[in-house]
């Protein structure tokens, strides 16, 4: 559905947030 | 290499906070679209294609960002977070049979049958199967792991679980995955498992 799959857009998102954060530190 | 306590502590918090957003929003959904992007990240799966989205950012991460590891183990985070997701979206039964189906192909000349890819597939069924099993559950995992440093909550130790053995080794010790041999290893991982705090509270 259209919610899943802008759910799934915030979560791919923050994935790469958090690697890119974890990368730095 | 990172430990994936590192980005499941993350992922968690954003779950925790985005489920605490409103009465309707839902711990299980929330999970459920966590473990599926952890999943195929892990696995090595861009999936920016999918969401038509420019496969630039994944992609460079992929290539050159941290590995997440569990127990040092890049093989082991992979098989923990992937059957996760398959109990999360598929149920338990399936997860389970997809894990010991790899094994057992693995024994026919591939790297062999490893104990402790076993525990980190069956320990990954666990969480997966709590990250869904009720709005009550996954919530007390998202505000478990929202916490999370250390591996032992949720992944059990790998002391003398025997790894690499080819189809006649295995025969030979185990007799097959009916035999009151192999049962005897499946109980030991089940105890260590059920011992991981996550599992046990």
């Amino acid at each position: 559905s259209d919610a899943e799959r802008s759910r799934i857009q915030l979560y791919r998102r923050h994935l790469v947030e958090s690697i890119n954060d974890l990368s730095k530190q | 290499q990172a430990s994936l306590s590192r980005l499941l502590q993350e992922m968690f918090q954003f779950a925790l906070k985005r489920s605490s957003l409103s009465d309707q929003a839902s711990a299980i959904d929330e999970n459920k679209a966590l473990l599926f992007v952890l999943a195929m990240h892990l696995g090595g799966r861009n999936i920016d294609g999918i969401l038509g989205k420019p496969a630039v950012e994944q992609a460079v991460l992929l290539k050159n960002g941290p590995k997440f590891t569990l127990r040092k183990r890049v093989d082991l985070a992979q098989h923990f977070s992937i059957s996760a997701f398959i109990a999360a979206a598929a149920g338990d039964g399936l997860a389970q049979a997809t894990g010991l189906f790899k094994e057992v192909s693995d024994s026919k000349g591939g790297s062999g049958f490893s104990f402790a890819d076993l525990a980190a597939d069956q320990a990954g069924v666990e969480f997966g199967t709590m990250a869904v099993a009720s709005e009550t559950s996954a919530h007390s995992l998202q505000v478990h792991m929202a916490r999370i440093t250390n591996e032992d909550d949720y992944m059990p130790k790998l002391s003398s679980l025997p790894e690499g053995l080819q189809e006649a080794t295995f025969k030979r010790q185990y007799g097959t995955t009916e035999d009151a041999r192999y049962t005897r290893m499946q109980n030991e991982l089940d105890r260590r498992i059920d011992n991981c705090r996550l599992y046990r509270d």
